[in-house]
């Protein structure tokens, strides 16, 4: 049980090399278990230095630096069990231009061998579909569903995204 | 990889709808509270998925369509989900897997794997150790993030306990 | 203090009937005291009907929702004590074009008394500005801020919204 | 309204700066971690904010720039501000309020208000009442509208009983 757990700790660690250079182009990103003695209930410590900055606990991040932490620490557990498919909800939302755009590099990166089912309001993230589904309620209360082809992508749902 | 999913009656799913999903990456967009969130929900569901919490209802049939200006209360919700199986990740002998799940409002509950009737546990087995199945990183849901920065270690450690 | 903690509630009820008019166009919110005999350590359930659907739990609801909800109830609480200026930081990361669109309609009604001082990714949201600041890190780990024109926004910040 | 606001040395802004807001509505953009929310911080830490988490700091002196790879730490970190009076919201005989405060590494920390020496409470009472004091609710920071929505009562509870 412990031992389950600290070998996939390590694991995780280690894949988060790879994803964390991914999403911030350089830097480094720490998880530590607090307390040694007593691995089941201790607490997890992350500790990141983006590039040029120095390191710090992630509370002390801006907004959008522990969103790319965050993914970047599911992305290193996503990749010790690769499933067939992978959904994200609206997992872009505090993210500027350019960090959205190294967050669908790490998606296009991992969907050579895995589905994804991706929800957004972000225009870029929208762009870098294969398909594309319309979710609305045009009357009350009820759900449609309907696909659509890239051009229409920009008037379409210009009401759900911006 | 999911080729398709049927959603009638389940949360604000008051008609039949189907959605085909292609390989590659799926994009879904729309309004606030028009339902994306909802078929994240349905597809957790039918995978056999009970916690209230994680389907966003404070009791089981919370998620059966409860009507609207529009349209009366559903009386069953009603999923079903085809996997395209050729690759063999679930252990059944077909090259597509139909996973169905109907609830109605007493409470009477069923389940379906290609259109034989099985229980509950026997969804949980078919996608044990998937990547599919309980603790998989496969589904993040809107605000999932925020648990693992969470200051709450309980809400972090539970996100590194569900991977091991 | 128990008597003035349930003044100030009876009157963020009353005001939220107001703001949320405002931000769904319809509908309806209730805040309710859980305990009324435990008043001072009672937790605070919140309902809300959006218009055309069915009253229901607010954890019950969507992002977006929950958002404009959480929004109401600032305002509500805002109308209280009027302050000479307002902060607001990335309020609007979880909503859709029309949602951010009756925001700003909130903050406008607002803006006659109150100086807004409004950080935001939204490219909605920032063309409704008096005036604009661009804030960059391009020497590492160091800021700087400039203020611009609106004609210079489509280019200037493109880096900083989408 | 907020006249003019000076950073030197506090979190980010390694070097002095300057700026000068306008009546109506101030829009602050840019990317992610360049240091739009710092702003707020130094608002609230000039007006006498003392909690580390409001602050997003785990000790007073964190707030002090602690050096990058384009510059060496600073040895203090200083903020001002400068309020127009004109409507005496202040209860003090001027027309622009200018409050300063600065702290020192060795957590040495002083405090004006229009250049006289005053302690923290002082400030503390300046504001108290006006909207800007402790519980106002004119600072909504990034990931505030998630403590009113939280699931956890007493989170909840507090955005409430702040304020009455
Ligand atoms: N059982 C039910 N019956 C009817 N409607 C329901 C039911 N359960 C949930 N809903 C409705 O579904 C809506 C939420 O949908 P959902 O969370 O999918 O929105 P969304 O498209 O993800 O929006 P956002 O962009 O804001 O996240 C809510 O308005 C809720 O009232
Ligand atoms: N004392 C300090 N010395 C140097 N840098 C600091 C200090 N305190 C915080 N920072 C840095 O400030 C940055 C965060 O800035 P801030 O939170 O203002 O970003 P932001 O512009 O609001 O970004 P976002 O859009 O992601 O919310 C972090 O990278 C952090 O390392
Ligand atoms: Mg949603
Ligand atoms: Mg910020």
């Amino acid at each position: 049980m412990r031992d389950e757990f600290l070998k996939s700790f390590e694991q995780i660690r280690k894949n988060l090399e790879y994803t964390f250079k991914r999403a911030f182009g350089g830097g480094e990103c720490i998880i530590e278990i607090q307390d040694r003695n007593d691995i089941l209930n201790s607490g997890i410590e992350i500790i990141a230095r983006p590039p040029g900055k120095k390191l710090k606990n992630i509370n002390l991040l801006s907004g959008g630096e522990r969103s790319m932490i965050a993914l970047s620490i599911i992305f290193a557990i996503f990749m010790r069990k690769i499933s067939p498919f992978c959904l994200l909800d609206e997992v872009d939302a505090a993210l500027d231009e350019a960090n959205v755009k190294r967050f669908i590099t790490l998606v296009e990166d991992f969907s050579k061998n895995t589905q994804f089912i991706i929800i957004t309001h972000n225009r870029i993230t929208a762009q870098h579909g294969d398909v594309f589904f319309g979710v609305t309620m045009q009357d009350p209360g009820i759900t449609k569903v309907f696909s659509f082809k890239p051009d229409y992508l920009e008037d379409t749902i210009k009401e759900g995204i911006y | 990889m999911l080729k398709k999913l049927l959603i009638n009656g389940f949360k604000s799913f008051a008609y039949k709808t189907v959605i085909d999903f292609s390989n590659g990456i799926n994009i879904i967009v729309g309004p606030n509270g028009c339902g994306k969130s909802n078929i994240i929900d349905a597809i957790r569901w039918v995978l056999g998925e009970q916690g209230t919490k994680m389907l966003r209802a404070s009791s089981g049939t919370d998620v059966i369509f409860g009507g609207s200006d529009a349209a009366p209360p559903a009386s069953y919700a009603e999923v079903s989900i085809i996997i395209d199986n050729s690759a063999k990740i679930l252990n059944v002998d077909f090259d597509d897997v139909v996973v169905t799940r109907k609830l109605f409002r007493s409470g009477e509950s069923y389940f379906y794997i290609n259109k034989r009737e099985v229980r509950l546990k026997d969804i949980h087995n078919l996608f044990f150790d998937t990547g599919l199945g309980k603790g998989s990183y496969s589904i993040i849901q809107q605000g999932q993030i925020d648990a693992i920065l969470s200051s709450n270690p309980a809400e972090r450690r539970a996100i590194f306990e569900e991977a091991a």
